[in-house]
Parts: C-alpha cells; structure tokens; sequence
C-alpha cells in the first residue's frame, strides 16, 4: 500500500458518499446517469468475486463490501425510491454497446483465461467506460450541479492517482499490471476535459456549462 | 504474470 493508491481509493469513496448524500437529501435522482450506476455496480460485482476466493488484507475485504454495498444502494435509490425523479430522456446511452465489447476484450486479452480472471478483466475495461453514460447526459442536460461535478472530480482523481500508485509500484516493486494501467488512463483521458472546465469554471464558483 | 498472482489492488 502506498499514499497514492491510499488517497485513490479515498477519493473513490468520497466520490460515492457525495453521490449517495446528494441524492438521498435532495430525495432526487436528476442529472445523474442510473446507467452508469448500474455499469459501477456491474464492475465492482464481477471484480469482487474474489471475495469468497481469497483475502488479501481486512482493509481490501472491507472496502470490497463498502464499494458494493454504495454501488446498489445508489442504484436503489435511483431506480426504486426515487425513480419519479429518474430523468429517463436524457439517460439514453447505450450500456450494451459498453458491456459487449468489454466482454469480448476481457476474453481475447487477458492475463490468464479463467473464469475469475476473464471477469476482473470485464471489470477493468468496463470500469474505464463505465462514465461516459453520465458525461454524455451532461454533455445532453448541457450542464451539471455543482455537487455532481464535485462527484465527477473525486470520482475522475481516484484513477488518476492510480496512475501515480502504479508508477510508484513499478519504481519501487518492479511490479505493473499493463492491462489495469491501459484501462486505467483511457479511464482518467475521459475526464480529461471534465477536469479543465471543473477547474476553470467550477471553482471559480460557476455553473459547470457543457458546450452541448 | 504468475497463475497464483492476486489482485492485490481495489
């Protein structure tokens, strides 16, 4: 364990915390993708088999359960509780067309062919895509609330300090797993021009305006 | 990449 990755999943967490509060005490779901919810949930289900297969340490066993635990409370929370509120016109990003082809990457590269190992793969390169339903419904709304760009900043740095934690893995262990790292930064490039109007608008107190 | 390898990452 290292501050990058210590302070990634940090970010992580606060990503889906800000989620989950911003939702249960505006007790509305608008602006925000259930699509890509349901792609996180998908990913950390398919990533975190290895619950019931091996242990790693009380902190990775425990966090496993918390990410699962948010990812379907936030999606209950959208489609059942609060669904009057689930903006259906304007979460219209094709999931099968992220799904699939991650799924037949994960069978063609990866690092051993077995069951568990092709699904943390599925998890890794849908993981990297998993956003875009929710950048593109911005992108549709042509604007977020402030608190959902805060969600997408905490949610886009976690990756990106990844990235930091695999360059000092690599530094220090000799250690680097190419296809979490590939994944990793076409996950973070996403971002990419979130992050400059995040830090050019939304921190100057603007509204974060998408050219739509 | 060793069959044994574990993710040991989140």
């Amino acid at each position: 364990m290292n501050i990058f990755r210590l302070t990634g999943d940090l970010a992580h967490l606060i990503a889906i915390i800000i989620l989950l509060h911003k939702i249960w005490k505006s007790r509305s779901c608008a602006g925000i993708s259930g699509k890509s919810q349901v792609l996180f949930a998908l990913v950390y289900t398919t990533r975190y088999l290895d619950l019931v297969t091996s242990y790693v340490s009380i902190y990775n066993t425990f966090m496993k359960f918390v990410f699962l635990a948010t990812s379907y409370a936030t999606i209950y929370l959208i489609y059942v509780k609060f669904k009057a509120t689930y903006d259906h016109n304007h979460d219209t990003f094709r999931i099968e067309f992220l799904i699939l082809p991650s799924l037949a990457l994960a069978l063609l590269i990866n690092h051993y062919f077995n069951f568990l190992e092709v699904l943390w793969t599925f998890s890794i390169y849908l993981e990297s895509v998993a956003i875009l339903p929710q950048l593109f419904m911005v992108s549709k709304t042509g604007e977020a609330e402030s608190i959902t760009s805060h969600y997408l900043f905490a949610l886009g740095s976690y990756r990106a300090l990844y990235i930091l934690n695999w360059i000092y893995r690599y530094a220090t262990e000799g250690h680097y797993d190419l296809i979490a790292i590939v994944a990793g930064v076409v996950q973070t490039v996403l971002y990419c021009d979130f992050f400059y109007l995040y830090i050019t608008k939304v921190l100057k107190g603007k509204k974060l305006q998408l050219p739509a | 990449f060793s069959n044994m390898e574990l993710h040991d990452e989140l």
